[in-house]
């Protein structure tokens, strides 16, 4: 792993008394190699190393520490800096019902989270509500019914006929007769792309006033991730980030990137199929990961 | 940032840049650049169109995976489609079914993901589209008898093709990948020798835990064929250079949208031309 391969090549600062650009060249080599190969794009990586290197100029090599423990704590910490905070959740602010939109790549695990979600408000003493506006899923409201099920919370009857905003708008109406303080809108997965398909999403923006906007990808995703991330971001503004799959054994150098290129929070983690495979967002566990 | 003897600087880090922003990987990046090293001439290494070219014919040779067309040849033929989590498993089987029938032949579906909310209502509406049999079971029930059953249908029917779709899972989870090993015995228990295809399906927006997949079910199971998705985004798939390279296995096919019609064999050229746009 990382650690093992920065002691080797940081040994030699061992005996000297300040770290400089020259012998750290090797250790900030195995650094960018590491995270390309954990999937943090090109370019975040780049900017990632130039801040790691500016803060390792002219450190003192601490008598606490060996200067390669030095070193890779300067990287630990510059990923948790870059990573932001621990999560606190989700912002429910506005008349109720509030509304959550869950956005994203297809199959990135919208339906899935949305239901974990539902299941994580209902346990922090929210009656959250379930709606799927994607009509062009195969069976996909069938799909957020079932999850609705599981987890035992009120979904709409969408009707795949009707239009996406259409159909928000209605279950903002039946969540407010049910009582229901929080609706969380599952919609259908597409391409950053698809100018269509992104303006559909802006049109039930503005029509449901969300308190939360969450961008849901794929902790697997590749260099990608900047770009797709950021055309969200710009069309949205998002509010967070759910980082799904977890459970594997992906780097998830995504999630620098996702980060990097928004600045927004990562909200949740998923980490299993279930509904209970659902976790609040750490900065420290996956700066780990993601450093191998 | 690798060491490279003749290369110039600025022609190895635009080679690098393009290289790993299509997700081709470290490992391969890297062993890409040491073939244009041992096999281009000083003069040839300054040339960026030269040796834009000879990466690209490079690329070429290690995605097309010498292997013979997929034949049709048992009857029965029998297709299980494996795959984590979302990349598109059931779609494309929705598409390849429709593709096959438009060939003339009779096809049948196998709902074997009797695990996930509505997946056997997703592969029926598939199967309706395209006016193809879904043999299907209940949620919970065992995939190797769903797909027990699909098989013994179809010899019954007389029907050429068999395509089974399976749950999604991860790669990392061992019972699972066990419970995929007992579908592939019990494909084999219906009809010997089958299933005559296990094609893996990868996400092209997958960075390089696509390796570890294509490793993991290769093992677990010994793919016959590779299906990339989702390349109507803005991914390359650049991944499947090493994977091709190190496994063997063939790309078949590639997924470039959510409809029916988007299916398209494999074509190298394609790939590789994509990579450098
Ligand atoms: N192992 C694991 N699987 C997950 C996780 N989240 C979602 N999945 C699975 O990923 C697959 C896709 O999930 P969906 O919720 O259907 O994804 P989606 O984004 O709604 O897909 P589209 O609506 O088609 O865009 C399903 O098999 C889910 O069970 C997770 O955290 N871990
Ligand atoms: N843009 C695009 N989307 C695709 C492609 N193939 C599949 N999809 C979409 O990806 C999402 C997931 O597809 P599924 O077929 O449900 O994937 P799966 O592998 O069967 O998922 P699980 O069974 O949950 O593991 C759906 O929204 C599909 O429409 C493709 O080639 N391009
Ligand atoms: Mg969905
Ligand atoms: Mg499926």
């Amino acid at each position: 792993n990382l650690t093992e391969k920065l002691s080797g090549v940081v040994k030699r600062l061992r005996g000297e008394g300040k770290i400089t650009e020259s012998n750290i060249q090797e250790a900030i080599k195995e650094v960018k190699l590491s995270l390309l190969e954990a999937d943090v794009n090109f370019n975040v990586v780049k900017n990632f190393v130039d801040a790691v290197t500016r803060r390792a100029l002219g450190t003192e090599v601490l008598g606490s520490l060996t200067p390669d423990q030095q070193f890779i704590k300067i990287v630990h910490d510059e990923l948790i800096n870059m990573m932001g905070k621990d999560s606190t959740g989700v912002e429910l602010s506005g008349k109720p019902p509030v509304a959550i939109m869950m956005v994203g790549l297809q199959g990135s695990g919208k339906t899935t989270s949305a239901g974990k979600l539902a299941r994580y408000l209902q346990i922090n003493k929210r009656k959250p509500y379930l709606v799927s506006c994607d009509i062009y899923r195969p069976a996909a409201i069938e799909q957020l019914k079932k999850v609705a099920l599981t987890v035992g919370v009120p979904a709409f009857d969408t009707n795949p006929q009707d239009k996406p905003v259409d159909i928000c708008r209605a279950a903002i109406g039946q969540a407010l007769v049910k009582g229901c303080d929080v609706v969380i809108i599952d919609t259908a997965g597409r391409l950053h792309i698809d100018e269509e398909l992104m303006k559909e999403l802006e049109e039930i923006k503005a029509a449901v006033n969300p308190s939360e906007i969450l961008f849901v990808a794929d902790a697997m995703t590749g260099q990608e991730a900047v770009n797709v991330a950021s055309t969200f971001n710009q069309r949205l503004d998002i509010t967070g980030v759910v980082l799904t799959k977890m459970d594997g054994d992906a780097r998830g150098g995504a999630a620098l990137s996702v980060r990097a290129a928004t600045g927004k929070p990562i909200k949740f983690v998923g980490v299993g199929e279930k509904m209970d495979g659902f976790e609040l967002f750490h900065p420290d566990r996956i700066a780990s990961r993601i450093l191998g | 940032f690798f060491s490279s003897k003749s290369l110039t600087k600025e022609n190895m880090d635009a080679i690098e840049e393009v290289l790993f922003t299509s997700d081709v990987g470290v490992k391969t990046s890297q062993r890409l650049l040491d073939f244009l090293n041992e096999n281009l001439s000083n003069k040839e290494l300054e040339d960026a169109g030269k040796m834009r070219d000879a990466l690209k014919q490079r690329i070429k040779e290690m995605v097309k995976v010498d292997v013979p067309p997929v034949a049709f040849d048992k009857k029965p033929y029998i297709i299980m489609i494996v795959g984590v989590n979302g990349v598109g498993k059931t779609t494309t089987i929705g598409k390849l079914g429709a593709k096959y029938r438009a060939l003339g032949k009779t096809v049948l579906f196998a709902a074997g993901d009797t695990f996930r909310a509505a997946a056997s209502e997703q592969i029926e509406v598939w199967g309706e589209r395209a006016g193809i049999q879904v043999v299907s079971g209940q949620e919970g029930s065992d995939p190797a008898a769903v797909i027990y059953d699909a098989i013994s249908a179809a010899k019954a029917k007389d029907i050429d093709i068999v395509i089974a779709d399976t749950a999604g899972r991860l790669h990392t989870k061992l019972p699972l990948m066990e419970e995929l090993k007992k579908v592939k015995r019990v494909c084999n228990k219906a009809v010997e020798g089958s299933p005559h295809e296990i094609f893996l399906v990868l996400d092209a927006n997958t960075g390089q835990n696509a390796i570890s997949q294509a490793k993991e079910f290769n093992d677990a199971l010994g793919i016959t064929g590779i299906i990339l998705t989702k390349l109507d985004g803005t991914a390359k798939g650049g991944v499947i250079i090493g994977i091709c390279d190190e496994l063997k296995k063939p790309v078949r096919y590639i997924g470039i949208g959510e409809s029916v019609e988007d299916l398209r064999d494999f074509d190298p050229d394609e790939f590789v031309n994509a990579l450098f746009e």
